[in-house]
């Protein structure tokens, strides 16, 4: 089980690394470690994280953003080593500026060939990048409703205001 | 192994019978804030065994259930089920499609299902465990998560690295 | 002390359900109570939100942006018993749909009859109700600079893209 | 009493030095993820005497001083001023224009002023004390805050209620 974990925790580094550049900079420097290397199976795992030439600094310091993009680089890496059937992400492209919307939006496209993506967000670029878009509504009120929606069509008329969601 | 449909009825604000079909690379979910996109993803925790209250923002299991509004009484069932077109086999069972069903009566009952045979949890979690989307995912992301990633609450970061190793 | 804390307590609570109102609807029904009545100095503070008709319920069951909004207007509604000099907002349009952003920036556009107000956001909708901009960028990696935008001049050439704030 | 101006050196990101004009009833601040934009708020609440490194996002306090990059040394001063236009008096001052200061050296030493004059946090705290932008203010709202309002973390809504008070 050590030896199993070890190469598992390596592999995921690796992966770590590669995702968190894509989505900040080839120079960006990140990397996880084994608080206590000679016990894998316990220690706690720690995080690095020094975007855009920084001094090297705590997690707390990253901006809002940073944050969301640091973690997700690790929830990525998890993925790449054992890929989940789908993913789902609830509202985490929120405190993103619009270029790390379009870094975000690609990476998932790019894993979206070996598993299936689930996106709810208010983000018109997140919307106009997905390939079918469901709406939720009140039906009536305190009572849920849901209706495919083509975003293509509904982009240059405003219909999609029928369902708030624009 | 693809997710096909999800039904959902009773469960949170979804009183009626609503279907969601799955047969894109990426859908994308939209609407006003309160309307029911995150129960949605609720319904897709709770379906795969989710037992923690506080991963469905629940301070009793049996909130799940539609509890009525102003016009409308509150149901006796939540019922949530999920199907999946096991095209590679990744699943060890020989079916080709896979529904996965969990049932919730307002007496406290509770019911699991596979393909409509009446079965335990630990079937449920021994059927995904290779496929990483069982409880404690790393698939299942929502903003709020963020901080206890990398605060690491609860040793957050092992539980799901464990589920990928 | 106990009479001076209880009249303002009162004075809050009818703020919070004037504030709550016009964030959400008209028949939405919010309160705020103490837990001890008997013993105002000490209480915890209990808040209530039902909105949109629903059955009464936990904060924990409301949606991420009416959280945001249930805690948006009970801070309102100090403001109004004392209004500070100035109110500042950082990303805390994130979640909210379009219908809302139009409905807290009505909001912040009438108290700023009063006071001033600083809004941190990445909303389109937010940055063309606002006065004035001010675009942060990095000079060089890592360290901050920051210059006035003018959003009218940029929003059709696009130029807003330098600050990458668009 | 309107807010004119804001002067940051050597604070966080803000190594030049930094001159932001509020003469706007709403100013929009707007840039990339990391680029510093709460960087500013967090200088608007040091300045006016936060004591607490957890609403400033710091470890220690010593790290608010801009701590270099690959090209550039790490700065030993970080000094930040604001000014307000004590137009309605309400400042307990005579006083037209009122700035507050705030300096902290590398060696830990920190010092506040009032219009240029030495002062200790006591005399920046009583003078705020009417105006509801002290620490532990109402008045300044990041998203992140949101769950502890609702949740009460440390008794959050009590202690913004008795500024208010
Ligand atoms: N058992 C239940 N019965 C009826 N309604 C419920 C139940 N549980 C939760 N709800 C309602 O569901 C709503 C929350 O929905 P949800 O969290 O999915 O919104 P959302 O679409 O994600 O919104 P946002 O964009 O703000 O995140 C709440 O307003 C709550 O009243
Ligand atoms: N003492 C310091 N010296 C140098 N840089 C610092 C210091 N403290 C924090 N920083 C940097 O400031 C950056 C964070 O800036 P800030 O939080 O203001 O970003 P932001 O513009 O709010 O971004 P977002 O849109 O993601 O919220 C971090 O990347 C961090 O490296
Ligand atoms: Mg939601
Ligand atoms: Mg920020």
């Amino acid at each position: 089980a050590k030896e199993r974990f070890v190469t598992a925790f390596e592999q995921i580094r690796a992966h770590f690394v590669d995702v968190f550049r894509s989505l900040f900079t080839e120079e960006d420097f990140c990397d996880i470690f084994l608080e206590n290397p000679e016990d894998p199976l316990e220690s706690p795992i720690q995080i690095v994280a020094r975007p855009k030439g920084k001094r090297p600094q705590t997690l707390q310091q990253l901006s809002g953003g940073e944050k969301t993009l640091t973690a997700t680089a690790l929830l990525f890496s998890f993925y790449l080593l054992k890929p989940a059937p789908f993913c789902i992400f609830d509202e985490v492209d929120a405190p993103l500026d619009d270029a790390n919307i379009e870094k975000f939006n690609k990476i998932i496209k790019n894993f979206s060939l070996n598993s299936q993506f689930i996106v709810v967000t208010h983000n018109k670029g997140t919307m106009a990048s997905v390939d079918v878009i469901y709406g939720v509504y009140m039906d009536e009120p305190g009572v849920s409703g849901l209706s495919p929606v083509d975003f293509r069509k509904f982009k240059h008329s405003g219909m999609i205001e029928t369902v708030g969601a624009s | 192994m693809k997710l096909t449909t999800l039904e959902i009825k009773g469960f949170k604000s979804f009183a009626n019978d609503t279907v969601v079909h799955f047969n894109e690379r990426v859908t994308g979910i939209v609407g006003p804030n309160g309307s029911g996109k995150s129960n949605i993803i609720d319904a897709i925790r709770w379906v795969l065994g989710e037992q923690k209250t506080s991963e469905l923002r629940l301070d009793s299991m049996s909130s799940v259930i539609f509890n009525g509004t102003k016009k409308r009484k509150g149901a006796n069932i939540a019922r949530v089920a999920i199907t999946f077109d096991n095209d590679r086999g990744l699943l060890p069972t020989e079916f080709q499609t896979l529904t996965i069903s969990r049932t919730l009566y307002r007496t406290g009952q509770s019911e699991y299902k596979i393909n409509g045979v009446t079965c335990r949890l630990k079937d449920i979690n021994s059927l995904l465990i290779e496929t990483g989307i069982g409880s404690d995912t790393y698939a299942i992301i929502a903003l709020g998560m963020v901080d206890d990633i990398l605060s690491d609450r609860d040793q957050a970061r092992r539980r799901m690295m464990e589920q990928a190793a």
